[in-house]
């Protein structure tokens, strides 16, 4: 409750007409970005025991399921997330708010540009990889070494639910069949 | 040396040889609509006299209505898979876009990133994105309500009283929450945004948006300080999306152009969540 109350008191004081309309005091605008900052990683403690209780199968036979970490990336907005980049496997859960079932087609900012995806039911998904622009890469304060996003389509996720899709190295991969044909170079 | 198509089945995007978007095939018509970025100059005034004011954080208002080009030609850098098709643009130093189509989606994204705004000149610059259409709006725009009904906007008009516009351009800007539409009998042109901005239609068929503005004095409505904001040392870069959505006007019991903008709408406004997880597991034992 301390958590979500932190979000709920921060959300209240952005309903402030000048945080709506952004004619606050450049020292006030620096500090509304600061709570939000704050109040989104309180939530995230949140987040992470919902979805871990949620994600435990109910034919799980170990007594100690393992428990994930469920990071939020506040900065895809810059195609940064340090999971992504730092990690040849991760997992990546998209949560759809809405009432009805979706489709998106998911960016991850990638150091590489071989990649595998596989959803909830096993199948490998297909993917592309574009570079990040040079504009992006080039941002002066920008900390991160993604070079490309990986694409794929996560179709019919849930209304207000969600899925979880794993996604690996392709090197990393032990080779079960003829590889892939690497991607042309235009 | 040629025009640069991307697209899929639904919409396609082609770009004349400048780098410029030209032409917009979706809905079984072909229009012209260009896009290009500019920027106006922003009104110094004297804050002592009422009717004389700065461009600040409180209005805009533009010094004359002068408005300048980001630049006359677009470096491209095109890329194209089973995905998505996408083009890279760079307009100048502080203004680059992509614009994207993909495989499934019946509009095209216009992703822009602008800044740091240079202000070495002392001139305070508010930047849009213009999309330039053939189609004749004869005066009347829509903008959002909140992201709920669409109001209907006439130029240079006002629903409740006689108006004299002594600022064509200020005088005409409206609020936009999620999305700006025109339309004549044929076409219509519709524009989603991922955030509120400015927007207007200052000429038939020409839609705008304000996305990024750097200012250098106080408008003396309350705030005090200008709208330069060097925090972070040079001054603020934005990013962000436009949706553009083209097609026939008329409504259509099995199409309604109207409807999909309205699902694109909540889908852009109200993404999934995404949580990133730490695997140590094969595929298969993570299965």
């Amino acid at each position: 409750d301390p958590h979500l109350n932190f979000m709920r008191e921060t959300m209240g004081i952005m309903q402030h007409h000048d945080a709506v309309t952004g004619t606050e005091k450049q020292k006030v605008a620096l500090d509304y970005a600061k709570r939000m900052s704050v109040a989104l990683r309180a939530c995230s403690t949140n987040i992470r025991s919902v979805l871990n209780q949620l994600s435990i199968s109910s034919d799980r036979v170990s007594p100690q399921p393992t428990k994930f970490e469920f990071k939020t990336c506040t900065l895809l907005n810059i195609s940064s997330c340090a999971t992504s980049e730092l990690n040849d496997r991760f997992a990546l859960t998209l949560y759809n708010p809405l009432a009805h079932s979706t489709n998106e087609y998911v960016r991850v900012p990638v150091t590489d540009y071989k990649y595998v995806v596989i959803d909830p039911t096993g199948k490998s998904l297909p993917t592309q990889v574009v570079p990040v622009p040079k504009a992006v890469t080039n941002l002066q304060h920008r900390n991160s070494s993604a070079q490309y996003e990986l694409i794929f389509l996560a179709s019919n996720l849930p209304a207000v639910g969600y899925k979880t899709y794993y996604i690996e190295k392709s090197d990393s991969i032990p080779v079960r069949g003829k590889p892939s044909a690497s991607p042309k170079k235009k | 040396s040629s025009y640069t198509v991307i697209g899929n089945n639904n919409i396609k995007l082609t770009f004349d040889t400048n780098g410029f978007l030209a032409y917009v095939t979706a809905d079984g018509m072909t229009r012209t609509i260009s896009q290009e970025f500019l920027y106006y100059i922003a009104a110094t005034g004297n804050n002592e006299e009422f009717l004389n004011r700065s461009s600040g954080a409180y209005i805009f208002r533009p010094d004359k209505n002068q408005i300048r080009f980001a630049t006359d030609e677009v470096s491209l850098e095109v890329y194209k898979g089973q995905l998505v098709q996408e083009v890279h643009q760079q307009f100048n130093s502080w203004i680059s876009q992509v614009v994207r189509v993909y495989k499934q989606s019946n509009h095209a994204e216009f992703e822009w990133l602008v800044g740091p705004i240079p202000i070495k000149d002392n001139i305070g610059k508010e930047v849009i994105s213009r999309f330039t259409s053939d189609i004749k709006s004869e005066g009347i725009f829509y903008t959002d309500s909140n992201g709920r009904e669409m109001l209907k906007r006439r130029r240079n008009h006002r629903e409740t009283w006689n108006v004299k516009i002594h600022e064509s351009v200020a005088g005409n800007y409206y609020p936009v929450t999620t999305k700006i539409a025109l339309e004549d009998d044929t076409a219509r042109m519709a524009i989603l945004t991922d955030r509120a901005q400015g927007g207007s239609s200052l000429e038939d068929g020409v839609l705008e948006l304000m996305v990024h503005r750097r200012l250098l004095h106080d408008d003396a409505f309350g705030v005090g300080e200008a709208l330069n904001e060097t925090e972070y040392g040079e001054g603020l870069i934005a990013r962000g999306k436009h949706h553009l959505f083209m097609g026939k006007s008329l409504q259509r019991p099995e199409v309604s152009l109207k409807a999909i903008e309205r699902l694109v709408q909540l889908e852009t406004l109200l993404p999934s969540w995404k949580f990133f997880s730490n695997v140590s597991y094969s595929s298969d034992q993570w299965l």
